[in-house]
């Protein structure tokens, strides 16, 4: 095989992959962007690495994968999110995780791997280390979709003991007593 | 979740994952995407992987470092690594539902994208550009 890039969008579960025509288009289109940006990289010489964040920073702009963007709610009714990047010569690697407020968490990954003796740095901590590294913070509203808002909501509606609005801070007091009922499903639990 | 691998002209792999987590998820619940070994993983004498799906069983299975060994130690191809490990090594839960995936990319630009999901949005690239997606 000759394969220089792949790339993927997710697991779906039956509800998430029985899509119209459509949505289909859609994705292949995000797909088709995605792999074209990190081939333009390997074919002009540069990095695997380059390559992989050329190709996961415009699904990271994208609202149809959840990441980035397009990142599904927390229970508190934020978005949060968790990226990492490795390279195969030498083993280096870099990672984020829980931060709110990072447009392209792969970025910050990779910063983590080359400009910081660390592997992975965390929530509030990772996100002064990327403002650090020059990169420019968003409020975590940049990343609400309709749908996923919707979905959020609904949920709330679905059990009393969840009582919260979709709130940046929300996560500090609410105190659910028990697991909503619309998570009781296994696809709802896949990234 | 979204992820890429890739070998550039010098033969060096890399591998990236991305992710939003679950949907509803409490108590700062971290899953594998971040992990190194677990999310993703790149060695140019094995593989460059990138995973999605429950991330707490990707956790448990080391699943990229774990089709990196396979092929490491065992001399397995990247297709049987990778197929080994997802289709019989991680758990398969739920009704049909599954349990996630992984790409998988070599030096030689052998691809392998087992999933035991109903689908996974997924695509590759050639040397000459030539692009294919698959959903299913």
């Amino acid at each position: 095989s000759n394969v220089v890039m792949v790339v993927h969008g997710g697991a779906g579960s039956i509800e998430e992959v029985n899509m119209t025509e459509e949505e289909a288009e859609a994705y292949r289109a995000e797909l088709t962007e995605a792999l074209r940006a990190g081939y333009a990289v390997i074919r002009d010489g540069g990095s695997s690495l380059d390559a992989v964040e050329a190709a996961i920073k415009p699904m990271e702009e994208s609202r149809m994968f959840n990441s980035g963007r397009g990142g599904v709610f927390t229970n508190a009714g934020t978005v949060e999110h968790d990226a990492s990047i490795m390279e195969g010569a030498t083993r280096k690697a870099g990672a984020i995780a829980g931060t709110k407020h990072i447009a392209h968490p792969i970025e910050a990954a990779r910063l983590v791997m080359e400009e910081s003796p660390h592997v992975m740095l965390a929530r509030q901590g990772a996100e002064e280390f990327a403002l650090a590294q020059g990169m420019d913070l968003v409020p975590n509203d940049y990343f609400y979709t309709d749908e996923r808002r919707a979905r959020f909501l609904e949920g709330l509606s679905s059990d009393a003991s969840t009582e919260k609005a979709p709130d940046e801070d929300a996560g500090v007091r609410a105190r659910p007593e028990r697991a909503p009922e619309h998570l009781g499903t296994v696809g709802e639990h896949l990234g | 979740t979204v992820g890429a691998a890739a070998v550039d002209q010098s033969g060096t792999l890399a591998a990236g994952t991305s992710t939003g987590g679950t949907f509803n998820k409490r108590w700062g619940r971290i899953g594998d995407s971040p992990i190194t070994g677990a999310g993703s993983y790149a060695e140019n004498e094995t593989a460059a992987v990138s995973s999605t799906g429950w991330g707490e069983y990707f956790i448990r299975g080391v699943v990229p470092h774990d089709i990196a060994s396979m092929m490491r130690y065992g001399d397995a191809s990247l297709t049987e690594a990778a197929r080994t490990v997802i289709n019989e090594k991680l758990p398969q839960i739920g009704d049909g539902q599954g349990t996630g995936g992984v790409i998988a990319l070599d030096v030689e630009g052998n691809v392998a994208t087992p999933f035991t999901t109903p689908g996974m949005f997924r695509g590759w690239i050639t040397e000459e550009g030539e692009v294919a997606v698959r959903f299913y």
